[in-house]
């Protein structure tokens, strides 16, 4: 339910987020 | 594209002139990644199309802990494709001819 960040060496940036619901509908 | 077991999307509207987009990534089938998953929901990131490498990306992820190595490649295949789709719808809705 909440929001991570991990920021990689390089400088990107990668934002964890909940599953967009759309995948639950199509298993 | 294959099914890779790994789903990628775009998290914007693409409106066909940045060059760098916002992505969604998430494993829709662990069962098709070679190494164990821990499954951390989707990843959202920024892509450069116009200078960045998908595998350069899928190898980011790996050393930040959401991929084994072992799977680098199908996660590198899964951004490739989003992005050649990208690119090609944008090569599409481009206006013929002046």
């Amino acid at each position: 339910s909440t929001t991570a960040q991990v920021v990689h060496s390089a400088g990107r940036r990668f934002i964890v987020s909940p599953v967009p619901e759309s995948r639950l509908r199509e298993q | 594209a294959e099914d890779t077991g790994v789903r990628v999307e775009l998290n914007e509207e693409d409106d066909g002139k940045k060059s760098s987009i916002a992505l969604k990534l998430w494993v829709e089938d662990p069962k098709k990644l070679k190494g164990k998953y821990k499954d951390t929901g989707a990843i959202e990131f920024t892509f450069n199309l116009a200078n960045e490498d998908p595998e350069v990306v899928a190898q980011e992820m790996v050393e930040s802990g959401f991929f084994l190595d072992c799977d680098v490649k199908v996660v590198g295949k899964s951004i490739r494709d989003r992005v050649a789709l990208i690119k090609w719808r944008r090569e599409r809705t481009v206006s013929p001819g002046n």
